[in-house]
């Protein structure tokens, strides 16, 4: 499809760039990029106001323009926006969370295999005690990464399994806990209250845990990303994003509204269903993939 | 929800007894911010907002004593017509073996799907399915749907994930005929409509299976790109029918507009929970009235 490069580049050439033509088709490229339309007439809005296209006579330029202003809205002054709370000398804990099927448990396989490859000890624990094949899926990730692996049997409470695993952990010099969580919709309350169970159990044993909450998000999801980032944040606070998917063709633009809404930032980006199609979250390529 | 921004919208208006096409298209302009905010496509939402406007122009609505609730009902009308007014029946045969592929991305629901269909079809038409597991790139992929199996009491065929999907699906038939299935549910691997390999291998199986059913299993949640997926698969593969999977969920999903509208896929079933008896004839009339909010 027409990249907005393209266009704008097709535009200067014939001398009619009009910034209202431009700028319709920043907003048509937004809210087909799912980032629906609250965010998507802010962002026009600012750069409308930001951005005088009568100077511009490069379509390089004014991409750069776009991105560096977007940027900027994204940041929001926010130096450690990109960083992931793992520390020495300390039993981190990384909590994944999120609605059905969209990508938990592979991505802890993939995260997994960064930090075993920064030299980090790392385990796996099996919060997923309901859903058929579950722990037998987390089980074969840890093997595949060499990492540690924790479970109790099928439909036990995941709480006491992360109990049990965060005691393993202290006995065995374990670095960092990579705790899976069935997927549940935010709707359902005795999952949100599951949820919050878990959460509470991992902050009474690990002062200062879950170090992250990482909401997992599938980038073909439309605007029930923002009902589940905000229904999830109550439940226990989601310190990060995990857009994944991003190989298909969607462009998962409504992360941008839950960054704009909630400040929440994106941490990684899933790209495939293998161990290393996994990257920290870079907001320019992530921008160019969205207006290519 | 529309009905109240509707009103909203017009109580700038009321008292001046009569509507001009601007306050029409500021209700359009609600209408169109309606079912964006529901995912449906931008392009459908264009199409549809059009043909809208036109009815309300021809109507008596300028004149209208509560034209908020008769641009409600249009609205209402239009969405119902291009949903149909019931789901179309799944393809079962007669005689001999009936045999249904489960299609789709990564994650939809198509495993768990498959289970829902097989305990559904044989209790309704007494039917007696084989479950064939082709995923053999998800780890413990073939577990869960034998896990799947054993709880509903239906065999499972598979060959563990060495061998190639398509000799896979040519040993799990020559079983069904020994075991005397007459209904095959084959559970295949997620993949994207625009990984050419992985597309071919549907194809390369379809060809073979010569399926009454291909169902492609959707995510109720997915936003604009269900357009990309629905044609991707319906081009490449052949789609007979949709399942739309999670709607126990709140999102309003505005993706079975844009099935419908843009490739004419028949929405046929809907998944209405995690577990195995949770699965429910495609309701039009209901999934409107969702999408409106
Ligand atoms: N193409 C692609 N597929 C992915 C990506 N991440 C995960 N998947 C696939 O998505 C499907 C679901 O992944 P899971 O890890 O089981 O998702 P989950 O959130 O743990 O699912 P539940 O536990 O059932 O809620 C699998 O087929 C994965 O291989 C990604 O970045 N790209
Ligand atoms: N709440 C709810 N969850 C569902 C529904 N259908 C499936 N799920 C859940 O969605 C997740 C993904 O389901 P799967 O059946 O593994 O999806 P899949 O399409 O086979 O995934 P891949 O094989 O990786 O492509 C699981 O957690 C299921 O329990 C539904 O109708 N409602
Ligand atoms: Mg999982
Ligand atoms: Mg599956």
């Amino acid at each position: 499809r027409d990249s907005i490069f393209g266009n704008v580049k097709e535009l200067l050439e014939t001398k009619s760039l009009d910034s209202d033509d431009l700028f319709d088709e920043l907003e048509e490229i937004f809210i087909m990029a799912d980032v629906g339309v609250n965010t998507t007439v802010k962002f026009v809005d600012q750069l409308r106001k930001n951005i005088k296209t009568k100077k511009i006579t490069s379509s390089d330029l004014l991409m750069e323009l776009i991105i560096e202003e977007m940027y900027t809205m994204y940041v929001k002054d926010d130096i450690a926006v990109n960083e992931i709370n793992i520390e020495d000398n300390r039993i981190n804990v990384l909590l994944f969370v999120g609605v059905n099927g969209v990508g938990k448990t592979t991505t802890i396989g993939k995260v997994a295999n960064e930090l075993i490859q920064q030299g980090k000890k790392v385990m796996l624990v099996a919060g997923d005690t309901f859903r058929a094949g579950a722990i037998e899926q987390l089980r074969i990730w840890s093997e595949r990464v060499n990492s540690e692996f924790y479970c109790n049997e099928e439909g036990s409470d995941p709480s006491s399994v992360m109990f049990d695993a965060i005691k393993y952990a202290k006995e065995h010099d374990i670095d960092v806990l990579l705790c899976d969580t069935a997927g549940r919709l935010q709707n359902k309350k005795n999952l949100m209250n599951e949820l919050d169970k878990i959460n509470r159990v991992i902050n009474r044993e690990i002062e200062g845990a879950p170090h992250e909450t990482l909401l997992v998000v599938d980038a073909t999801t439309g605007q029930n990303g923002l009902s589940q980032a905000k229904i999830f944040n109550e439940v226990t606070t989601i310190t990060g994003i995990v857009l994944t998917k991003l190989d298909g063709t969607a462009k998962g633009g409504i992360v941008l509204a839950i960054r704009e809404e909630m400040g929440i930032p994106i941490k990684y980006v899933g790209l495939g269903e293998k161990l290393e199609d996994l990257e920290r979250f870079d907001f320019e390529e992530y921008l160019f993939g969205m207006f290519g | 929800n529309l009905s109240d921004r509707l009103q909203m919208s017009l109580r700038r208006v009321t008292g001046r007894g009569r509507l001009t096409e601007k306050d029409i298209e500021e209700m359009m302009r609600e209408v169109r911010l309606s079912l964006l905010e529901a995912d449906v496509n931008f392009k459908v939402v264009k199409s549809f907002t059009k043909n809208v406007k036109e009815q309300a122009m021809g109507e008596k609505i300028l004149k209208g004593l509560n034209p908020g609730q008769q641009v409600v009902k249009i609205v209402s009308d239009e969405l119902q017509r291009i949903m149909g007014d019931k789901a179309e029946p799944l393809t079962i045969n007669a005689i001999g073996i009936t045999k249904m592929m489960m299609v789709g991305l990564q994650g939809a629901g198509k495993t768990t799907t498959a289970g829902k269909l097989a305990l559904h079809l044989r209790k309704q038409n007494n039917l007696k399915p084989l479950l064939v597991a082709l995923d053999v790139y998800r780890p413990a992929a073939i577990e869960q749907l034998k896990t799947i199996g054993s709880q509903i009491g239906v065999d499972v065929f598979e060959m563990g994930t060495k061998e190639k999907p398509l000799n896979i699906m040519k040993q799990a038939m020559e079983f069904a005929v020994s075991n005397g299935n007459n209904l095959v549910i084959v559970d295949t691997a997620g993949r994207l409509q625009i990984d050419e390999d992985m597309m071919n291998e549907l194809v390369e199986i379809k060809n073979y299976l010569k399926p009454e059913e291909v169902l492609l299993t959707v995510d109720s949640m997915t936003g604009q790109d269900a357009v990309n997926v629905a044609e991707g698969f319906n081009n490449t593969l052949g789609v007979t029918g949709a399942i739309l999977t999670k709607l126990d969920g709140d999102t309003r999903g505005g993706a079975a507009l844009s099935l419908k509208e843009v490739t004419n896929i028949s929405i046929k079933l809907m998944g209405m929970g995690e577990k195995l008896d949770q699965l429910e004839v495609f309701h039009p009339e209901r999934m409107a009235s969702r999408i409106l909010g």
